[in-house]
């Protein structure tokens, strides 16, 4: 899976990785 | 706490001790956004219970290009009301 780091100005790390099928609600 | 349409859960296990805790946020339903964020993934990141405020990291969320400006009190929100819970939970644990 991909993983995505993203570091904010003010320092913060924000780290996107993909939701397992089974956490998104059914639409 | 109300379906805001943005999940945000713990990232790790909770020991009550630290101020820092890891949190992960997903859109689980994007109708409820103004704006169908671009990329649909978990965004994990680490907040802390004394110094920062929902609404500060939500507002960086939407600088890092995560979110439309027009959605930074829903995604404020969605973070407060897991952070109340958290702490409700800890004053329950251990009192004071």
């Amino acid at each position: 899976s991909v993983v995505t780091q993203v570091v904010h100005s003010a320092g913060r790390r924000f780290i996107v990785s993909p939701v397992p099928e089974s956490r998104l609600k059914e639409q | 706490a109300e379906d805001t349409g943005v999940r945000v859960e713990l990232a790790e296990e909770d020991n009550g001790r630290k101020s820092s805790i890891a949190l992960r946020l997903w859109v689980e339903d994007p109708k409820k956004l103004k704006v169908k964020p671009k990329d649909n993934g978990a965004i994990e990141f680490t907040f802390d219970l004394e110094k920062e405020t929902p609404e500060d990291v939500a507002q960086e969320m939407v600088e890092s290009g995560f979110f439309h400006e027009s959605d930074v009190k829903i995604v404020g929100k969605s973070i407060r009301d897991r952070v109340a819970l958290i702490q409700w939970r800890r004053e329950r644990i251990c009192p004071g």
